[in-house]
Formats: C-alpha cells, structure tokens, sequence
C-alpha cells in the first residue's frame, strides 16, 4: 500500500 | 531528525516562550496582535489533530503539547485577563483576518496533497501559518515604538521557518523522494514576510537603535 505520508515535523 | 530541524523547532519555541513570559510578567500585551496570536491557535488546532491518532516520537508529542498550550493561554491572556486585557491596543489591531482563515480554507479544499479530512485540515494550517503573522506586522507599523520583547518574538518566530527550509533542502538530498512542494512553498512564502522585517531590526541592531 502507498506508504501513509506521516507529518514527523512540527 | 536533523541540526536544522532541531535550531527550528527550539527558535519556534523560543519565541512562544519569549512572548508568554512578557505577558505573564509584566502583564502587558502593548503591541502585540491578538489576531495573530488566535491565527496561530488555529494553525496548530489543526495541524496537530494528528496528536491523538498518530504517535512519532516523545519529543514531537511533547513540543505539539507545547504550541498548543502556549497559543491558546496567550489568546486567553489577551483576551480574558483583565489586567493584561487592558493594555490591548484594539483599535490598532484591526485586520480582519477571519478572511484569512477562509481564503486559506478554501484553497486547502482546492490544493492538498490528499483529500483526506486530516490532510485537508493539515495543509490548510500550513497555508495559514504562512500569512498569520500579517496582522501582526501591520500592527507594527502602525505603532510608533515596539519594545524590545515584542521585536525578538517576531525575529524568533520568523527565524524559525527559516530554519525550517535548510532542513527541508538537508532533507531532499539525503532522504530519497522527500518531496512536499506544498510544505516547501508556504514555508518560503512565510519567511519571505518577513524579509523587510529583519532587514529594519538588523538595521536598529546594527546602529543599536530602537526598532521602529
């Protein structure tokens, strides 16, 4: 599956 | 996570913490915009939805907790504090940014990177962040003397963003297809902002002069 674009920024 | 990411996220914070200090100490607000502030509540109110659903690491939990709270309790000093409400200089403050919000609002339902609830909500915080500060500037300008609190917030705070770019770029050449035009974009359009603002208050720092 398309990798779940995680916002690991602030 | 990266140097640049790191001398952000703590100039970031530097500039909430400098400007709750001020408020909370000496109890006033003189030239400080509400509006902004309340913009920026907005901002991490839905930028940070994602504190519940998904956990990254402890420091991203705790620095999220951190904006929040800081935005929110300058909003309800400024708002609610009767002492601090006082010195709120309101018919200078008088952008109506409540069409920046909704311009914003709506360009996130037009441009995003996925139509998802979160993810619309999410680029909408970062296509206001980038204009939050305009009420604040031009309150700046309409007030003669800014003390000095109130200029390091705003240097800090448009630093911070700066920052911010050097770890994207970092980012791009050594993360393989790190992309995120929209993330990039708002982030120089952001600082960019702020470019005739740093450009008075490294003059007034050169000359050791008061900012005006």
């Amino acid at each position: 599956i398309e990798h779940e674009f995680e916002h690991d920024e602030l | 996570m990266n140097i640049f990411r790191l001398a952000g996220d703590m100039t970031h914070m530097f500039s909430v913490l400098v400007l709750l200090l001020k408020i909370h100490t000496i109890k006033s607000c003189a030239g400080v915009s509400v509006k902004t502030q309340e913009l920026y509540a907005i901002v991490f109110a839905t930028r940070y939805l994602d504190i519940f659903t998904s956990f990254v690491s402890i420091y991203n939990t705790f620095m999220k907790l951190v904006f929040l709270g800081s935005s929110f309790s300058i909003v309800w000093y400024m708002r609610y504090h009767k002492a601090v409400h006082r010195t709120y200089d309101r018919e200078q403050d008088t952008f109506r940014h409540w069409f920046l919000v909704l311009s914003c609002l709506l360009l996130a339902l037009l441009i995003h990177e996925k139509f998802t609830f979160l993810e619309v909500l999410w680029t909408f915080s970062l296509y206001l962040e980038a204009v939050a500060i305009l009420p604040q500037l031009v309150l700046l300008q309409r007030t003669r003397n800014i003390d000095n609190l109130t200029g390091q917030y705003i240097f800090l705070l448009g630093g911070y963003r700066g920052l911010y770019i050097l770890n994207w770029i970092y980012r791009y050449f050594t993360e393989p297809h790190f992309v995120h035009w929209i993330t990039w974009i708002t982030g120089l359009v952001q600082t960019l902002l702020y470019a005739d603002f740093f450009y008075y208050y490294f003059l007034s720092w050169k000359n050791n002069k008061k900012l005006n």
